[in-house]
């Protein structure tokens, strides 16, 4: 799976996801990637695009409800680590459940990741910032 | 606004003595290409729609990633490709499922989004539409990749299953080396 999330010089927020699904899938087998909410979102604030086991994310409507937490926190405490601590709980919910995977997100243009695996191929730059690429923790 | 971006090539339990060197070094590159072109877009005022459609299209052409080019196999032997896409100003959204003959499915994803009063199309349908729409077609020896096929082969003789057959059009097999199939067999968990 690969996911691209974007904010442009419009202020505009762009969220894009694509994958072959999991390695021998049966029965037309489809997984978060699309399914709005789950695998791919993007709101006036919040893009985010998702890996891991679908199923997972389609249940805890992954890619929606951490957007909705981090706008949440953000009203509760302040835009600072808003997003981090939302995607973190979302991870540690999905892990507890079985589930695993990660996810890549712009919140307010601020880059967030979060992962309950070992190792994701990530990457972010922006405006004023140096680039940064990670695979492992 | 300030340009941003943040991309992801997939996740899975990759521990750091599984991946070679040059093979992490690889990958890096990838993502740097990514950043790089996805950079110079929004420098240059792009509008993020196009930013994304033209980074995912690179990722669903090189076969090192599982979308597109290299995606992984099913039980019988296809590779069927899903993608999205959303605009967060207007929430507007495309999304594909189960399409085995577009090149690049994240551009019918926005074809959905941007010439269709739906959301998601699937399977059969949505291959009618990429071809209403003129998107470019490929068959299914162009996503075909030897490490994706023999992970399948043994993920589906572990279910107890027969293994397909090839692909018509797929290159004759040729062997692959054993450090990286395993690390595909962690990586399929995570699509």
């Amino acid at each position: 799976t690969v996911g691209v999330v974007v904010r442009d010089q419009s202020g505009v927020t762009v969220a894009g996801t694509s994958t072959g699904g999991t390695t021998a899938k049966r029965w037309g087998r489809v997984g978060d990637t699309p399914v709005i909410g789950a695998g791919t979102w993007a709101d006036e604030r919040c893009g985010l695009s998702a890996t891991g086991t679908g199923e997972y994310f389609i249940r805890f409507n992954v890619a929606a409800s951490i957007c909705r937490e981090a706008e949440y926190r953000a009203l509760q405490t302040g835009p600072e680590g808003a997003a981090q601590a939302a995607a973190d709980a979302m991870m540690d919910t999905l892990l507890a459940d079985g589930g695993d995977g990660g996810i890549v997100m712009l919140y307010l243009g601020e880059p967030v990741w979060a992962m309950n695996t070992p190792g994701m191929y990530r990457a972010s730059w922006g405006e004023g910032r140096e680039p940064y690429i990670a695979i492992y923790d | 606004n300030d340009w941003s971006i943040i991309i992801h090539g997939g996740a899975g339990v990759i521990e750091r003595g599984d991946m070679d060197a040059q093979t992490e070094a690889a990958y890096r590159a990838a993502l740097q290409s990514a950043l790089e072109q996805g950079g110079a877009m929004l420098r240059d005022g792009a509008d993020g729609i196009d930013v994304v459609e033209a980074l995912i299209q690179a990722f669903e052409d090189d076969p090192m990633f599982n979308a597109g080019r290299g995606g992984v196999f099913t039980a019988d032997g296809r590779v069927e490709m899903d993608a999205s896409v959303m605009i967060g100003s207007t929430r507007a959204a495309g999304a594909v499922a189960g399409v085995t003959s577009v090149r690049h499915p994240i551009s019918l994803a926005r074809a959905v989004m941007e010439h269709s009063p739906h959301v998601m199309l699937a399977g059969d349908g949505a291959e009618g539409f990429a071809a209403e729409r003129g998107l470019e077609l490929a068959d299914q020896a162009f996503f075909f990749t030897e490490r994706r096929w023999q992970a399948m082969e043994s993920q589906v003789q572990r279910m107890g299953l027969p293994v397909p057959p090839r692909p018509e059009g797929a290159p004759d097999p040729e062997p692959v080396n054993e450090g990286a199939l395993d690390m595909m067999e962690r990586e399929h968990r995570f699509g």
